[in-house]
């Protein structure tokens, strides 16, 4: 199954 | 000091019902723009961007920027308290532990006022980058909410396949698969209900069927919704209102 990716490693802490 | 007086109380309550089951504890970042929210759910996996902006209430008084510590169930709790046509009005002080919440009837003869108690909470802010998305829908929120909650009988996740025909929402799982397709129909009587696809490339893509489903909560704040994709990047999913929006940003599923 497609695996589940964490929205953290799209958007970067500011 | 906060001042924020909302004629229609209710869309604070329908602002609520549609995060709260999402994320626990947020900060109301108040300045002289709006009132702002932004939250990762508990797994990291969804984010939400709210903004209510100023011109949304009258009058709106905010002299520094005030971060409210809010537990969202709580609020929301205290938020059933008030009549669908009350008018609401928000005041923190500076310091800023308690939010006052004042609920007036349109009759204006009954008035109840409530603190809620404020928390101290280092959340985490994320930078959402600009993006031009390869396929941006637009249809009807309860159409969107119809499909989510259908395609849920049958997978926890659903693939969104988009082309300048239309899109189709498709869904496998141990009982059967399931597909629903939504036909480009800018023409249509009812602007409403209409699907209408911007696209720069078909794209393809995977999606937690019990986070959409989730966002879906904010279908009684806007008729229509936008979903923006691209490959490999978070979905949006855009509530606009009169003032403001409800945002929500889902990462997608990868790989087999």
């Amino acid at each position: 199954a497609a695996a589940q990716v964490s929205i953290k490693s799209f958007f970067h802490t500011v | 000091m906060l001042e924020a007086r909302l004629q229609t109380g209710a869309l604070l309550k329908k602002v609520l019902e549609a995060i709260k089951e999402l994320i626990t504890d947020a900060n109301f970042d108040c300045s002289d723009n709006g009132i702002a929210l932004q939250a990762m759910d508990n797994s990291h996996v969804a984010l939400v961007a709210l903004l209510l902006r100023h011109d949304g209430f009258e009058p709106y008084r905010c002299d520094r920027s005030l971060a409210l510590g809010v537990n969202l169930v709580s609020l929301s709790k205290v938020l059933r308290c008030a009549g669908n046509d009350d008018i609401i009005t928000l005041k923190a002080d500076d310091t800023a532990d308690v939010l006052s919440l004042t609920f007036e009837n349109t009759d204006n003869d009954r008035i109840s006022e409530y603190e809620l108690k404020l928390m101290d909470i280092d959340s985490e802010h994320l930078g959402i980058p600009d993006t031009t998305y390869e396929a941006v829908v637009q249809m009807s929120s309860a159409e969107f909410a119809r499909i989510c909650k259908d395609l849920q009988v049958l997978s926890d996740s659903v693939q969104i396949d988009v082309t300048k025909e239309g899109v189709k929402f498709g869904a496998k799982g141990e009982l059967g698969s399931g597909a629903v397709t939504l036909k480009q129909n800018g023409n249509v009587d009812k602007e409403e209900e209409a699907t209408l696809i911007e696209l720069q490339q078909n794209v393809s893509l995977n999606f937690s069927l019990k986070y959409l489903v989730n966002f879906t909560k904010a279908t009684p704040l806007a008729s229509r919704v936008s979903l923006s994709m691209s490959s490999e990047v978070p979905l949006l999913v855009e509530y606009k209102m009169e003032a403001g929006y409800i945002r929500y940003y889902l990462a997608p599923k990868i790989g087999e």
